[in-house]
């Protein structure tokens, strides 16, 4: 019998799992999952993070755990670990960050399944997967992977992402997977200088989005120049008490 | 036999055919395709986009024929146009924006060989095909669909979108399509009230793109309001003479 990579032999009973999700890439999804791991260990939770994006992986480089690579320990696999927070990513499995990752659907479900499985996890509180981009079957199957997972979306303002984000929303409905809410990041730029405030990005998308999903925005996150500076270094803004942190709370 | 969907019977001898690629989603590659397309065409060029992101077609929006329905005449499919822009997507066809796609791999390059084989394109100078982001084998397919296929990749300054291009710039010379060059945009955003500029997704990364990929840097786009707007409106800058005209020559 083939093995069904939909179901999953986990350890995570009595952990709040959570997958973010957005659709569309660049909206900020995977800065969103550190800095909410961040928050979320700094208020006393054990946290791990799957990243589930397998070729756009980007949670090492945003953890600081960039070269770090994955090792064994009685068979089971070790995770990484910043401040308390574990990860488990292929990026920390692959030699160079330049190499493109050419892996079939099947392959990819059989990945994830380890990290459920095989992973040395420990007792979390909260498991946070960053979901691949796109809305196809990819995201809607890791979804449905481990039982009451929850979708958090991440959008920015404009209709061309809400609208993508949206069809992952549709997707989560269908399979009985609750909607947490909506992230808006990106909703403003305020000058340093004189402080003019500028909606770059438009306004109003976001709350049709929340409406049509029958679910409420949880928060704002401005277009912050120390957030993406903060991310490229690997320190996410929560952990260094950026302006960021108030934010992520 | 199999059909071999890499194997395409097509009819653009003498087209200049530029895929263009991001790798990472959100950098702003489908609103440079349909500005360049607006650009090329005012210079007199008779000029096609495929939409090829079939998970995430954004074409029709910005292109402002959302609404537009696909129909055939003897046997063909005909594209929609929009000042004498032809354009072809899944987004076409589908009833709503909201629901989602999910089709497997081998199917989508079906109904990609549809558009490149039974759409009546008449003669054209340039077709542009928006490729799907991701660094996996979709747009590493695509682009090998079509004989003498060029790259234009899209980027935006930080480390975490040039790596993921850089990612697609390799499949590009692993399967020896010639890279036109990388276009960074986003590159600033400057106070129209005071006139300060900041660098808000950073700087430098892209230099160190194009000397890894052995190419150059064709162009840089701040980040500019009027162009969000303007996409969202279906109406992308070169065609209304705003202030992206000039940077999209
Ligand atoms: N609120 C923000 N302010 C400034 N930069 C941001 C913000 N959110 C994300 N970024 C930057 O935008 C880029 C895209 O974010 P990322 O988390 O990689 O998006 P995704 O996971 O959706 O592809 C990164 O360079 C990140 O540092
Ligand atoms: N230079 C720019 N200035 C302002 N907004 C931009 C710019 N380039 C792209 N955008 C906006 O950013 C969003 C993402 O662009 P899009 O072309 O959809 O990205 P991609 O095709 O890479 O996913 C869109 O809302 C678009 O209007
Ligand atoms: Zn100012």
């Amino acid at each position: 019998e083939k093995e069904n990579p939909l179901k999953v032999n986990h350890p995570f009973w009595g952990t709040n799992i959570i997958a973010v999700g957005s659709g569309k890439g660049g909206v900020g999804k995977s800065t969103v999952t550190a800095n909410l791991a961040f928050a979320l260990q700094r208020e006393g939770n054990k946290v791990g993070i799957i990243d589930a994006d397998i070729y756009g992986y980007s949670i090492p480089r945003l953890m600081g755990l960039e070269g770090g690579r994955v090792r064994g320990k009685d068979g089971r696999i070790l995770p990484l670990e910043r401040e308390g927070v574990k990860i488990i990513s292929i990026g920390s499995f692959t030699d160079s960050e330049d190499k493109p990752i050419i892996w079939r659907a099947p392959m990819i479900l059989g990945v994830l399944k380890q990290f459920m499985e095989e992973v040395d996890w420990g007792e979390l509180d909260y498991l946070l997967i960053d979901l691949p981009p796109g809305t196809g079957d990819s995201p809607l199957n890791i979804m449905q992977m481990l039982p009451n997972t929850n979708l958090l979306i991440v959008t920015t303002p404009q209709a061309s992402a809400s609208h993508v984000a949206g069809r992952v929303g549709f997707l989560a409905n269908e399979v009985d997977v609750h909607i947490l809410g909506v992230i808006e990041n990106m909703s403003y730029f305020q000058c340093s200088n004189c402080g003019e405030k500028y909606k770059i990005f438009g306004e109003g998308e976001t709350e049709e989005l929340a409406i049509r999903l029958n679910t409420s925005i949880l928060g704002r996150i401005p277009l912050i120049t120390e957030i993406r500076e903060k991310s490229d270094e690997g320190n996410p803004t929560t952990l260094s008490g950026g302006a960021g942190e108030k934010i992520f709370q």
